[in-house]
């Protein structure tokens, strides 16, 4: 999970 | 979802609100800077537009929809609806100094694959952008020395609003082993950006004050 923006974030 | 992460989300909602109402009810965009108006405008529709070909969930692609539009509209309310309240002559912050440096810098760090690289660097791009958007504004602030307290609980907001990502990536880390580090370093510094600004806030604004810069 790590080095990926997390989508679910604004 | 965490409770960090959502009261951020209502904290940023709330700002965008406030600075609506301000607009409104003193039919003035005295004191609010267009040029920090516009970059949130770019950050949105930048980081948003994903809501065309992502879905996560519906308060995701709600709250995306009411970014952007709302940051639209105030657009609209500055730059038309009572443009002769604006005063471009205390507005004087180059927007360039900021654009370019956070183009430079998404192009070189950013989480493109071979799936996904303008999504991506539009991502980073609009994190980058976003942690020094507020300048001009906090520029126009030390030019004038003096803000109106509704004014100031915008400004309050919105900087509450990264200020608790923080708790939220620490909370992600411990129970997600999340990290993202783009999003981590840009709201430290998008967030000590308002350090001076808090400080006086919680000195003056909260005890009835007004608010003043020290000369």
């Amino acid at each position: 999970h790590v080095h990926t923006h997390a989508h679910d974030e604004l | 979802m965490n409770i960090f992460r959502f009261l951020g989300d209502l904290s940023h909602l709330t700002s965008i609100l406030i600075l609506i109402h301000k607009i409104q009810t003193s039919r003035s965009c005295r004191g609010i800077s267009y040029k920090t108006q516009l970059l949130y405008v770019i950050v949105f529709v930048s980081r948003y537009l994903d809501l065309v070909w992502t879905y996560v969930s519906l308060y995701n692609s709600l709250m995306k929809l009411f970014f952007i539009s709302s940051s639209s509209y105030i657009l609209y309310l500055i730059k038309i609806r009572f443009r002769p309240t604006l005063d471009p002559s205390i507005d004087t912050f180059s927007l360039p100094y900021l654009i370019i440096p956070a183009a430079i810098l998404s192009l070189i760090f950013n989480y493109a694959d071979e799936k996904a690289w303008l999504s991506e660097v539009l991502w980073s791009f609009s994190i980058y952008l976003e942690s020094v958007a507020i300048l001009p504004q906090l520029f126009l602030l030390q030019r004038t020395g003096e803000a109106e307290t509704i004014t100031t609980h915008y400004l309050f907001a919105l900087g509450a609003y990264r200020a608790l990502y923080i708790p939220n990536w620490i909370y992600r880390y411990a129970t997600e082993s999340f990290v993202d580090p783009i999003a981590i370093i840009s709201g430290l510094i998008q967030t000590a950006l308002y350090a001076d600004f808090f400080y006086i806030y919680f000195t003056k604004v909260i005890r009835g004050q007004k608010f003043e810069l020290p000369a």
